[in-house]
């Protein structure tokens, strides 16, 4: 019957991606250091 | 291999000299490029092979250091590790590629020295994985292995003025690298290795690589990697704790491409339910109930719902899966080709079900004894082929008039009741989000329930049933094609469906059909 | 790495075995987070019940960035370079409807909506963030309004 996949620690329903806070597929919740970000390379002075 | 004399010493010398310019750097890469200058001096990077001799010697040692100088944790027969040497080895590498190609302002420069590097590393952790003499020594600890490619995907795919966008070739070597590292040829890295292709720093990086399809079929390979090599634990009743675990993250990996890139599994839908077995049948669902992020689903429980009416319906999906490929291979393509287009001969037909067995090898392997993939193949193909009919015939033309149809009905009455199983359920993945597939294989099954005409037809209507319940009764994602087209089935009174036999069998099967009717009612 | 050599497959029993021992090692938080050191650029001894020795956690929330006004916003942006605060201050200026010039460098508000639009350029008055300073401005680091400035948006980030 497979299992309730809303148990494995991802927020399903959030409006941002899960990606930026996922720290490994056997985490049991985002992670605790800082998300994924990109910066342009323009805001570099 | 022998190394040559005093490279062992030579090496762990420059390596020393590195953490300390590394640590008085205190992060600044400008102030570790001066490195370049002694690595130059004792030609170290001369040559190909002193290159290599350097790279290979520096990894053992620098693992090793690692590993030895770990500290007992309490409570666990395994040291917690030290990084430090481990971290600037991997800082040491991305100075090299990013200033000591043979032309550091050159992408494709710096990516033939990345990829050299990664190809030292893949062949260190491989011989440590397998021990001497390939003993495959139970010893081995991927955690070093981890970090060094963690730290350089890290660092090699933040943004920098020479990669600036074209960061798919260095993504692409890191790919390259971990499909050469898949769980089937490095099991004991597989966790490790499930953790590296859904980093944060490369998945979604090379899904939202441009031009997006190379980054897509990148990441479409190593999930198929990851797949073949789970597929015959999967297909067994009980899975053992490893593979458990394994399939949990894996699960979880997918539901994050779920949430983000449902584009990139609806296109590729039809490889990974080659490489899914049939029995994992919520892992099935996950892919077909993916859909386009701009689309919103009307509700399959809407009274009176007319689907035939919406616009979506009218559209084809994108199929990136070579699905073709399966009937080139054994020669059914232009046979069915002919078929297709002259409805002749009817010799087609009798000779089609046995070219859908099983090779005596696949057969001997365990598997089906049908060869799933182009049960597979010829299903999407002949769809393909009936909805391109279709869109030339007159308006209004029923889908049981056309050739495609004969093919259908004819391996329904011929196969035995294992390929028809994989007949109905090739067909049933094909029922996702609204999109001309889904309409017309909706109704091909459909059409099928009503009209067959073998003898004992409840059987096959029992079997059409049980594809489709069993994909119902499973935890969600439940694709909404599925639910649908069964609602369609138990509503329709043209199907008489709870008059079937099959509905009432068994109280508990009574007490199921109830209960999914209901949710669907 | 280019895809030659890949080792062969082991049998079904001996692969679960290498991966049901690869368990025990399997990568944990501790073997993933790589903490990045923090170097003071100008250390001095201060009693560390005043003055901790790392930065805050606080800012790695991004609520407390909608906390801050613009010219807080602008410094961290200016002088946080490549990290995460930077990334949620130039955020946060979006939110403000803020805009940045990859020319010039600089964040752009309009002050008034734009007099002309095309698909390549818009023209107006704008205020816009001084954080250098002209020859004919000497003193930088301040908001300033320009008049019939066109804003080309090949140059919008």
């Amino acid at each position: 019957l497979g299992s309730d996949l809303t148990t494995l620690g991802l927020n399903l329903n959030s409006s941002k991606s899960l990606y930026s806070t996922f720290s490994s597929p056997w985490a049991d919740g985002p992670s605790k250091s800082e998300p994924q970000f990109q910066i342009p390379a323009c805001y570099y002075m | 291999r022998v190394d040559p004399p005093g490279a062992r010493e030579q090496v762990t010398l420059l390596l020393e000299h590195w953490i300390k310019i590394w640590n008085d750097a205190g992060g600044v890469e400008q102030k570790c490029v001066q490195y370049l200058t002694i690595l130059q001096h004792q030609n170290v990077l001369k040559t190909d092979e002193s290159t290599e001799v350097f790279l290979r010697i520096a990894a053992e040692v620098c693992v090793e250091f690692c590993v030895k100088s770990g500290a007992k944790a309490e409570g666990s027969d395994l040291p917690t590790l030290n990084y430090k040497v481990i971290d600037a080895f991997a800082s040491m590498l991305t100075i090299l590629v990013k200033y000591a190609s043979a032309d550091p302002q050159s992408l494709t420069s710096r990516v033939h020295l990345l990829n050299r590097i990664l190809g030292t590393l893949h062949r260190v952790l491989v011989a440590d994985s397998e021990g001497p003499r390939g003993a495959r020594p139970m010893a081995f600890d991927q955690r070093p292995y981890f970090r060094v490619f963690a730290n350089l995907l890290r660092d090699l795919t933040a943004p920098d003025p020479v990669v600036d966008a074209n960061n798919l070739q260095v993504l692409g070597a890191f790919a390259n690298a971990f499909h050469g590292l898949q769980p089937q040829s490095v099991p004991a890295f597989a966790f490790s290795w499930l953790e590296l292709i859904s980093h944060r720093t490369f998945m979604p990086t090379l899904l939202l690589a441009k031009p997006a399809q190379k980054g897509w079929m990148l990441m479409h390979r190593l999930l198929v990697d990851l797949f073949v090599f789970m597929e015959p634990y999967l297909r067994r009743s009980q899975l053992p704790l490893a593979i458990k675990t394994l399939y949990k993250g894996t699960l979880r990996v997918l539901l994050v491409l779920l949430h983000d890139f449902p584009e990139f599994l609806c296109d590729y839908h039809f490889s990974f339910c080659d490489v899914i077995p049939p029995n994992c049948i919520q892992l099935r669902n996950l892919f077909l109930s993916a859909f386009p992020r701009t689309m919103r689903l009307p509700d399959p429980f809407t009274p009176n719902l007319k689907v035939d009416l919406l616009p979506e319906i009218a559209q084809p999906p994108r199929i990136l899966s070579n699905y073709v490929a399966a009937l080139s291979y054994n020669g059914i393509r232009q046979e069915l080709d002919n078929y297709l287009k002259n409805r002749a001969p009817k010799s087609f037909l009798e000779w089609l079900p046995g070219r859908l067995r099983a090779s005596p090898s696949q057969a001997a392997s365990g598997s089906a004894s049908y060869n799933v993939a182009s049960i597979n193949a010829l299903v999407v193909y002949i769809g393909s082929q009936s909805i391109l009919q279709l869109q030339k015939s007159p308006q209004n033309t029923a889908i049981g008039h056309l050739p495609t149809m004969d093919v259908f009905q004819h391996l329904v009455t011929t196969l035995d009741a294992e390929g028809r199983y994989y007949l109905f359920n090739a067909i049933a993945n094909q029922l996702r989000y609204p999109n001309n597939h889904t309409h017309y294989f909706s109704c091909v099954l459909l059409y099928l329930f009503a009209e067959v005409t073998v003898e004992n037809s409840e059987v096959v209507q029992e079997q059409i049933t049980r594809v489709l319940l069993e994909r119902l009764i499973v935890h969600r994602p439940h694709p909404w094609g599925l639910l649908i087209t069964f609602i369609e089935l138990i509503k329709n009174p043209r199907y008489n469906f709870w008059a079937k036999e099959f509905t009432h069998c068994a109280q508990e099967i009574e007490r199921v059909f109830e209960s999914v009717a209901r949710s669907c009612m | 790495a280019d895809g030659t050599g890949l080792t062969a497959p082991l049998d079904q029993s001996s692969s679960l075995a290498a991966l049901e021992a690869s368990m025990r090692s399997m990568p944990t938080n501790h073997d993933r987070d790589r903490v990045r050191p923090y170097t003071p650029r100008n250390p001095y001894q201060v009693p560390e019940r005043f003055f901790g020795p790392v930065p805050s956690p606080i800012f790695e929330d991004p609520a407390i960035f909608e906390k801050f006004q613009a010219d807080t916003l602008f410094f961290i942006f200016y002088y946080q370079q490549g990290s995460y605060q930077q990334y949620l201050a130039a955020k946060e200026l979006k939110k403000h409807s803020w805009r940045f010039h990859k020319k010039y460098k600089t964040w752009f508000q309009r002050h008034e909506e734009p007099k002309l639009t095309t698909e390549e350029l818009e023209q107006g008055t704008y205020v816009y963030f001084d954080y250098q300073g002209t020859y004919e401005l000497k003193s930088g680091w301040c908001q300033r309004i320009k008049y019939d400035f066109t804003f080309e948006y090949e140059y919008l980030e």
